[in-house]
């Protein structure tokens, strides 16, 4: 039986520290801690970690159900639009992904919609090459939407399963770029109606409060469905994820897990959680 | 904005005084939520507060200004001075060419401002010549020489190895008469070891002149961890903090300078070659202010 303690403060300054640190946020940090003041007020503990398994919990909870995973057997092809902000992790990310429907027996086709950095339809190519499936580009300069156009029309042509469509890393707050990447939505989806199935944003692991924005103004223009949170393999905590999944509802689906292949996961809800404490 | 919010908060202390430590707790809790929000780093935001205390508690109320407008200051002011020495420039080499290198996270911007630095030096007259050093990335060598074509500017290649490149770069640029190297690295984890020692051999092989972390002014908490690492590697002379066209309010600015003690020498602000720019501390004071 212990002797049991109330909550002293040193260990709250360093429970707000360890969340503001993960970069979940002052705004949640400060109901997360409020709350846990609430509930344990006057009550004793016999070690910190209760307190740790408790906030956990709550994390757990105000996260939610994660919706079933995505199914790419149920249109065909199964259109996937990939967006985000510059150096995300976009085209890598799209790399990984096609590898592992390749290995899941899927026929992928990519679609170089980026037609705007310097060499990234080549930088698509080597994944291509690299993953064993194929790939429609044009030369720099071309608009978007006609490459998308044209992934989506040869996608129909060649009985692929899975169309995963490459775009050019933008800022949200940039209004022309957003136009244009709801032209390549829209053309996407006059070609084939339904799709895009999936809309992926990637966003970076170390981004700050600023991916709400991203997302908000993202999923507004083009009708994000899922996430993918990458250089999940440096020190980033991402605890960015937290709100995007409970207060945006887009639910994290995949994470990047470093540059190679295979570095590539579905996101799990535990795994983050303990992370955010370790 | 934190100016804003701060006033409502202070106006309930109308009147002569002073500033004491019990009046100003309100609205530096004000400020300080409002830096977290910006992505100021944990820690910084504290010492920062701490400083401002100090610098408040004790002041005269200066009559016909609102307590808030005083604090607004103070911080305003801190907070310029701490980022300040806007114009820090290149360390350019008084005999031999001057060696630039460009460092950071993966993404973070490094290629496109490799060519922007050297389309800006090109205008001052210089003749720079960019050494394409990550051979790791696929199509990191071309996405260079793309851009080299684009703004006319020779692309040292080699396919050897990183450190290999780099040094038959400089004896090719000596060769040449080019007076500006710039090397762009593979992007990088602050954590991983073997790469941050291949930084260290390419430092210790060719000495450069300059060493310059590119950074993400998007990024939240973690630009410290990686800032500080990179600078207790290599030691680096400045920051360049890019996308800044966004809508961020780049606190990793305060928590980087604020750790390493290191100057922001550039910003980049938007894609083109052309949008690289000087640094203001005042400017990025008022923003991360809000
Ligand atoms: N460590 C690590 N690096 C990653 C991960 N995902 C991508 N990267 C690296 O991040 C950098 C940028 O990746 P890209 O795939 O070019 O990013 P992007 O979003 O397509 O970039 P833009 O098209 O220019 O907007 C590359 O160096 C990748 O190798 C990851 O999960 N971990
Ligand atoms: N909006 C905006 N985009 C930028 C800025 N600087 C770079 N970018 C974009 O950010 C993305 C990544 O740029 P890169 O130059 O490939 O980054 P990097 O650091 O070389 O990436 P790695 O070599 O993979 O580590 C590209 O889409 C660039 O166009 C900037 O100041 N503003
Ligand atoms: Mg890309
Ligand atoms: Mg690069």
């Amino acid at each position: 039986v212990g002797l049991g303690r109330t909550i002293d403060d040193d260990f709250l300054e360093e429970l707000q520290s360890t969340l503001l640190s993960a970069d979940v946020g002052a705004l949640i940090t400060t109901k997360l801690i409020a709350k846990l003041e609430d509930d344990w007020v006057g009550k004793k503990i016999d070690d910190n970690e209760q307190i740790i398994n408790y906030l956990k919990q709550e994390l757990h909870h105000t996260m939610g159900k994660n919706p079933p995973d995505i199914d790419f057997n149920q249109k065909k092809p199964h259109v996937i639009l990939v967006v985000g902000v510059n150096g995300s992790g976009k085209t890598t990310t799209i790399g990984k992904l096609a590898n592992s429907l390749v290995k899941d027996g899927k026929k992928v086709l990519l679609g170089a919609s980026d037609t705007f950095r310097a060499a990234a339809a080549e930088q698509l190519e080597v994944w291509a090459n690299r993953v064993g499936c194929q790939i429609v580009r044009q030369n720099e300069g071309a608009a978007p939407a006609t490459v998308a156009y044209d992934a989506a029309e040869a996608a129909l042509a060649r009985d692929i399963d899975v169309l995963i469509i490459d775009t050019a890393g933008r800022l949200h707050n940039k209004k022309n770029l957003m136009l244009e990447l709801e032209k390549v939505f829209n053309i996407i989806n006059k070609k084939i109606p339904g799709a895009p199935h999936e809309v992926l944003m990637v966003i970076d692991a170390c981004t700050g409060q600023n991916a709400l924005n991203q997302v908000k103004t993202f999923k507004k223009d083009v009708k994000v469905t899922g996430i993918v949170a990458t250089k999940l393999d440096g020190t980033a905590k991402g605890g960015v994820l937290l709100a995007i999944q409970r207060d945006l509802g887009v639910p994290i689906r995949y994470i990047g897990t470093g540059e190679g292949i295979e570095d590539f996961d579905k996101f799990d809800k535990n795994t983050f959680i303990d992370a955010l404490f370790s | 904005t934190v100016a804003q919010g701060i006033n409502n908060v202070l106006d309930k202390f109308k009147g002569r005084g002073t500033l004491n430590e019990e009046n100003i707790q309100e609205g530096l809790r004000e400020i300080r939520m409002a830096l977290l929000e910006a992505d100021v780093s944990y820690k910084v935001a504290k010492e920062f507060i701490k400083k401002v205390t100090e610098k408040a508690i004790g002041q005269e109320v200066i009559k016909n200004i609102r307590p808030g407008q005083q604090i607004v200051k103070i911080v305003n002011d801190e907070l310029v001075e701490l980022m300040g020495g806007d114009n820090q420039p290149i360390n350019y080499n008084k005999k031999n060419a001057t060696i630039i290198m460009m460092v950071g996270l993966q993404g973070a911007g490094k290629t496109t401002t490799t060519a922007k630095l050297a389309m800006k030096l090109r205008k001052e007259g210089r003749k720079p010549i960019m050494v394409a050093a990550d051979l790791q990335r696929p199509a990191a060598v071309e996405q260079l020489k793309t851009l080299g074509r684009q703004l006319n500017i020779e692309v040292f290649t080699d396919e050897s190895t990183p450190v290999r490149v780099c040094r038959r770069a400089v004896k090719y640029a000596n060769e040449n008469n080019f007076d500006t190297i710039l090397f762009d690295t593979a992007g990088r984890l602050h954590i991983d070891d073997e790469l941050m020692k291949e930084l260290e051999k390419i430092k210790k092989k060719t000495s450069p002149d300059e060493i310059l972390f590119v950074c993400d002014s998007m990024v939240g908490q973690d630009a410290v961890k990686s800032a500080q690492e990179f600078n207790n590697r290599l030691e680096f002379n400045g920051v360049i903090l890019t996308k800044l066209d966004s809508d961020t309010r780049g606190g990793a600015a305060l928590s980087i300078r604020g750790v390493t003690g290191k100057p922001i020498k550039f910003v980049g602000m938007g894609e083109k070659l052309d949008e690289l720019e000087a640094f203001h501390p005042d400017r990025m004071t008022s923003r991360i202010l809000g």
